[in-house]
């Protein structure tokens, strides 16, 4: 018998109580999370590693507006987006992970980037960005994480400093 | 925050995890997601685990590599360190979000203290789900 396979994903979680999005949110996430369960599970059932199962699955949910991450991410209070990510192989524990960074269309693939490409495990900031200029990876300006949803939470937020909404829809007490 | 965790035809496993942080974020904040340990933990010896909520809570509460730990020092199934973390600790100490995790023997586990979190898994007779609020 084959040796079993798994994958699981999450795109958020939070303050998300029935009602507060509408039905055709719902599908248009339910779909979303369907399709990056897809593209990492199609991988897994061709024999691929668990490493790019994962990448495949995270570049699905990036590309997502919905979500926290790559396209759709929150705003900083300077009104651009600092993107965070890491990935990890349980075979030999390799890592990598950046955080801070600005101008990589897909965040985890930085990550990969820095596990394979550099001998450190997590690089931030403007020495991340650095690094990542010398990487083949897609470039994006910064504003092109943008979207509206996001806006409207950002601007909602610096009125009420205290209440901050992570997810689409939900609104939830954090503070940074 | 959106993360996967995944088992391959190997027996490896492997986290990844990817986020925008918080709204109004200052400071040069970083939450746990990019921290090895934190937000994200991969180990074939016990669990790969991706975490999402309150980065602050995570970090003190070590979240996936104290999950790993559990199951590789002290036998606990996946789903039971997991539930024991992010139902206990973590939520005693006011930290609010979930995790996913596999095992290296294909275990899935999807644990969370809120009201809903965006989630998506095969189940172990290939079946695959997606669920959006904690009743789904």
């Amino acid at each position: 018998m084959a040796n079993p396979i798994a994958i699981a994903l999450h795109g958020g979680a939070g303050v998300l109580t029935p009602g507060l999005l509408t039905p055709e949110d719902e599908t248009t996430i339910h779909e979303a999370l369907l399709r990056a369960l897809k593209a990492g599970l199609t991988l897994l059932e061709q024999d691929g590693s668990s490493l790019d199962a994962v990448q495949a699955a995270v570049v699905e949910l990036e590309e997502c507006p919905w979500f926290n991450a790559g396209k759709g991410a929150v705003f900083t209070h300077t009104g651009d987006h600092e993107l965070d990510a890491a990935i990890m192989h349980g075979a030999n524990r390799e890592a990598g992970a950046v955080a801070g960074i600005h101008f990589v269309r897909n965040p985890i693939l930085a990550a990969r980037a820095v596990l394979e490409h550099s001998e450190h495990v997590l690089l931030a900031g403007a020495g991340a960005d650095a690094f990542l200029a010398t990487q083949d990876l897609e470039k994006v300006p910064n504003d092109w994480y943008d979207t509206d949803l996001r806006r409207r939470q950002w601007q909602t937020q610096l009125q009420a400093p205290d209440s901050v909404s992570l997810e689409p829809g939900g609104v939830d007490k954090k503070f940074g | 925050t959106v993360g996967a965790v995944a088992l391959d035809r190997h027996g490896h496993v492997a986290a990844a995890t990817s986020t925008g942080g918080i709204t109004n974020k200052r400071y040069g904040r970083v939450g746990d997601s990019p921290l090895i340990g934190t937000g994200t933990w991969a180990d074939d010896r016990s669990a790969a685990i991706s975490a999402t909520g309150h980065g602050e809570y995570f970090i003190r509460t070590v979240v996936a590599h104290n999950i790993a730990s559990r199951v590789l020092l002290a036998g606990e199934t996946l789903n039971t360190a997991c539930d024991t973390v992010v139902s206990g600790e973590l939520k005693t100490m006011g930290g609010n979000g979930g995790v996913i995790a596999v095992s290296p023997s294909g275990e899935t586990a999807l644990s969370f203290n809120t009201p809903g979190m965006y989630r998506a898994w095969r189940d172990e007779q290939g079946g695959l789900h997606t669920a959006i609020y904690a009743e789904d």
